[in-house]
């Protein structure tokens, strides 16, 4: 059934000026992105697609490693919900990472993530899931009474309704208060993919605009 | 320090929510 699905799926480029016009990228920016979707999409098998362990190979150059927070990402990005990244996918998710992406975007895209049961706000439980798998990655112990003292504080900040949750108002406060929530939602590097990946003149589709 | 930093602060320290290494290719 999966290998079908994959068979659905979009490969290629596609249409870079019709990308363009839907994220922030220039033309030449979106061609020179394919570039590395190319890489990404090949290191396992060369199908023009990202899976789920390609995108973890690019992020910790192994497949073994498992974060949370690393399949949240692959499936905010993977939007056909096909266990696949098809190029206009990776493109879309990653112009929210432009340093010209509205903040209001990169805020939406965070609260969905940590939004792990789409429910619309984020629950006490959650957030502790979130916080104990943060540190089991960084290989931290922290005793249940600090987490939860940290989980105690961080929710009489941020949950000004007092309701036990944190919706998405309320998370949009804490961001504007504390700007550094933000830092992983910008990626200057995507301001400079052209010269990252100057081979995407050779396949030049298109003159920018 | 983890203990002085609110919830968020400390999750952001993942490596799963940094992409920059997705440029490193």
């Amino acid at each position: 059934c999966d290998a079908d699905l994959s068979q659905q799926q979009p490969r290629g480029l596609g249409n870079p000026e019709a990308l363009a016009r839907e994220t922030v990228f220039s033309v030449s920016e979106i061609e020179a992105l394919y570039e590395l979707f190319k890489k990404i999409s090949s290191a396992v098998i060369d199908d023009g697609l990202i899976t789920k362990d390609e995108f973890q190979l690019a992020l910790f150059k192994t497949t073994k490693k498992e974060s949370l927070f690393a399949d949240r990402v692959f499936d905010l990005f993977d939007t056909k919900h096909k266990g696949i990244l098809d190029f206009k996918e990776f493109a879309l998710a990653l112009s929210i990472f432009h340093p010209n992406a509205p903040i209001n975007d990169k805020i939406e895209f965070l609260f969905q993530l940590y939004d792990l049961k789409q429910q619309g706000f984020i629950k006490r439980q959650e957030l502790k899931q979130m916080v104990v798998a943060t540190l089991a990655e960084a290989g931290m112990n922290l005793a249940d009474d600090v987490i939860e003292s940290i989980i105690d504080k961080t929710f009489e900040e941020a949950d000004t309704k007092h309701d036990g949750k944190i919706d998405k108002e309320e998370w949009r406060n804490l961001v504007l208060h504390h700007p550094s929530l933000l830092k992983n939602m910008t990626l200057q590097y995507l301001k400079d993919i052209t010269t990252t990946f100057p081979s995407f003149v050779f396949h030049s589709q298109v003159d920018d605009v | 320090q983890p203990t002085s930093m609110n919830a968020f602060e400390l999750i952001s320290m993942s490596k799963g929510l940094n992409l920059e290494n997705l440029f490193d290719t």
